[in-house]
């Protein structure tokens, strides 16, 4: 397909710091209804990502510190990628997000294999 | 497409009971690496649905016990169906995994968005 990356991210993401508690990362994804969380430092690059299955092995194993469970070597995707490049890196690591980064390092959206799976549903 | 929801969805899946602790499905899902079991009564029927998103949910609002978060309207598909018409149903509600079951209401497999996203990825 001719479909690139940023057709389809969603620019409005939130994001925490390393120093964020472990509830508020939680209360974020609540309130806002996502799995995905990159960790970004002051400046705006890209440092990890925590999410809920994250959350959810804290849980599992008693772990207290959001530090303790942020994946430092994240998998990213440059906005002018095609939407098959992102769909075999989230495949390739059993993973169902990545951020969207810039020639810069920043972030500037997220990119879900359920954005990518309702293309399916709309075009078939 | 003519790619059912049977030649996708995957039979190898994980459920508990609605009696069971917020700390054990937490770590079935950390084992086994998913983010979705159903909740299945004593004779396979699908009763609900628990998440990451949920123990997520659990962890930010002090919830302790896994009946205050399963969800029990749950959305599912039969076998037979079309990848797309699982793809719009998940789009619709927003989620990311919907059981599918088999005319006797009993589970046979969980079909993802990931599994539909890696579809892109193989075929473009
Ligand atoms: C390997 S997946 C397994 C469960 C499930 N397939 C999922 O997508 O959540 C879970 C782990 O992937 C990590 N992860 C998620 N998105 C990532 C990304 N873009 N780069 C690196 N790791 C990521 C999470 O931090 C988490 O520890
Ligand atoms: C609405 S989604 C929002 C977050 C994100 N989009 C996701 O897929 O996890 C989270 C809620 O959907 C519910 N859910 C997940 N799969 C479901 C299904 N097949 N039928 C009904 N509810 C489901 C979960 O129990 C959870 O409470």
């Amino acid at each position: 397909s001719q479909i690139l990356v940023s057709d389809i991210m969603n620019p409005n993401f939130y994001s925490v710091s390393r120093d964020e508690t472990l509830e508020n990362a939680s209360m974020l994804m609540v309130k806002k209804k996502v799995n995905h969380l990159p960790v970004v430092s002051e400046d705006g690059k890209l440092e990890g990502i925590v999410t809920s299955w994250d959350i959810t092995k804290a849980v599992a194993c008693k772990i207290t510190e959001l530090e303790e469970i942020i994946t430092r070597d994240v998998k990213y995707v440059y906005s002018g990628e095609k939407i098959e490049a992102a769909s075999s890196i989230m495949e390739d690591y059993s993973i169902s997000a990545l951020p969207v980064i810039d020639s810069e390092s920043r972030i500037i959206g997220m990119v879900t294999s359920e954005s990518i799976s309702a293309l399916i549903g709309r075009f078939g």
